[in-house]
């Protein structure tokens, strides 16, 4: 993360804001709600409090404007700029400009931008973060179209603002004031208590804490799927990751986001089917594939193209043998053998587990194939496996891999 | 893929405002064309190395990708 010059910040935790005008691409209660949102994202990791006024000067004025509109730095039409913002300041301090000849949009589409996204960072500069050259960071300077439901800000983002303003105050993690809309008054006392109208609950609330990551050598340590990629070793759990690459000594960490962020985290299973340089991520009944940090077109696909039946709605796991370019899919106390040149799958499957690998307890959490042998792993534990023979050579623990 | 020339002057020329909005750079006027390319060579290689991208200086596809995406009107970096 970074901040501007001299580090400017509000030096006050009640900070007010005035909608100026809306943009005919939505209705004014989603532009009030988007920017509400975006105002509670940073005030659930900070001590701020954000409060609307209707009429006169607030800290932050928020607008919609074409090409010139008064400061020295004009819109460009659609594309290129899509907005920008000042850091805090009396005058145009903290203000934020949206450039009206963009599609302002609800929800995340690839023909529009969703105004929630991109007030949420202009209000990081309103608040006194510059740009972060962190990818994935909600404070990267490029538009990143992601799915918003469940929204949480990047890591990087919470130190950048907790390094201005500090955590939120225990009790202080409440919702945005003067949400939803209230009679405009001239100015709110800061004081005022907080209202929130029966009539709106904030429905979605960004949760203050986004869950930790365990730790390496945490003995339960379980693991979602665990695939390799390019030579490494990416283990997955929520929406954490654990990089084990041979270009680095270390375990890196990282957040499913970070790498894709429009793939939403808690994988069930993942492969990689080395020789076309495609991983494959599952999830509940659909899977995607992806190529590097590129998500391949088309999909998510329902997991029955690959010929499971109706009835199968998740996998647990999943591992490709190089040799035999066979991949095998755990779904329960059964597996199934897919045959990947020939993109389908193979007779006399489903097969059950216990036949073929003795020893195994399932279901499978997550299943690796790596120099020759299958790691099936089953709660804290996991079994090396002869693939050949199907014969279980050894158990080790799950992250016996981060050299604990 | 080689890219046209009249595309490269284009290209040139967008990235030359990008950098300008963006990454501080000032075009100074000078008698020496290849100052002026180093100098914008130079604020290439601060933009390349921002995004992560293999600092070059040169006016790549990759970097010329990042340009056109849609971003932030507040520059990246700044005197």
């Amino acid at each position: 993360y970074s901040t501007f010059p001299h580090t400017p910040t509000w030096k006050k935790e009640d900070v007010t804001y005035r909608i100026l005008n809306y943009t005919p691409d939505m209705l004014q209660a989603d532009v009030e709600e988007a920017i509400a949102r975006a105002f509670q994202l940073w005030s659930s990791v900070t001590p701020l409090r954000f409060t609307r006024v209707y009429n006169g000067q607030a800290d932050i004025m928020i607008s919609f404007a074409s090409g010139f509109h008064n400061d020295f730095y004009s819109f460009d039409g659609p594309g290129g700029t899509l907005a920008h913002a000042y850091a805090p300041g009396s005058g145009i301090g903290g203000d934020a400009h949206f450039d009206e000849d963009e599609n302002w949009t609800k929800f995340t589409t690839y023909s529009g931008y969703n105004l929630f996204l991109v007030a949420a960072h202009e209000l990081g500069h309103s608040l006194g973060l510059s740009h972060s050259n962190v990818f994935g960071a909600l404070m990267y300077p490029t538009y990143m179209p992601v799915d918003t439901r469940d929204y949480q800000l990047h890591q990087d983002d919470i130190d950048g603002i907790q390094a201005l303003y500090g955590p939120p105050k225990e009790s202080s993690a409440l919702p945005t004031k003067a949400f939803p809309p209230q009679e405009p008054t001239e100015m709110i006392p800061a004081e005022a208590p907080t209202e929130t109208s029966p009539r709106e609950e904030p429905t979605e609330t960004t949760p203050s804490k986004p869950p930790q990551r365990p730790d390496d050598c945490d003995p339960h340590l379980t693991f979602d799927a665990i695939t390799t990629l390019r030579g490494e070793t990416l283990f997955f759990k929520d929406r954490y990751v654990w990089r084990k690459s041979p270009y680095f000594s270390e375990i890196e960490h990282d957040t499913i986001f970070s790498f894709w962020p429009s793939l939403i985290a808690g994988f069930d299973a993942a492969y990689e089917v080395d020789n076309k340089d495609r991983v494959l991520f599952f999830k509940d009944d659909q899977y995607w594939a992806v190529s590097g940090y590129s998500i391949e077109s088309g999909f998510p696909r329902p997991i029955q193209n690959l010929g499971f039946p109706t009835s199968v709605r998740k996998i647990d796991a999943a591992a490709h043998d190089q040799n035999t370019k066979r991949t095998y899919f755990f779904v329960g106390n059964k597996y199934w053998s897919f045959n990947e040149n020939t993109q389908s799958m193979e007779r006399g499957y489903p097969r059950k587990i216990a036949a073929d690998f003795q020893g195994i307890s399932h279901p499978v959490n997550a299943a690796l194939q790596k120099n020759g042998y299958f790691y099936i792993f089953h709660g804290s534990n996991q079994y090396e496996v002869d693939i050949k023979k199907k014969k279980l050579i050894r158990i080790m623990k799950s992250n016996s891999w981060f050299d604990c | 893929f080689p890219v046209a020339p009249e595309k490269e002057k284009e290209d040139l020329q967008f990235a030359k405002k990008y950098l300008e909005s963006f990454y501080d750079f000032k075009e100074e006027k000078t008698l020496f064309r290849a100052k002026d390319l180093n100098q914008m060579s130079d604020k290439i290689r601060e933009m390349q190395s921002f995004f992560g991208l293999e600092v070059t200086g040169e006016l790549n596809h990759k970097t010329l990708d990042i340009m056109k995406q849609p971003r932030c009107g507040v520059p990246d970096v700044r005197s």
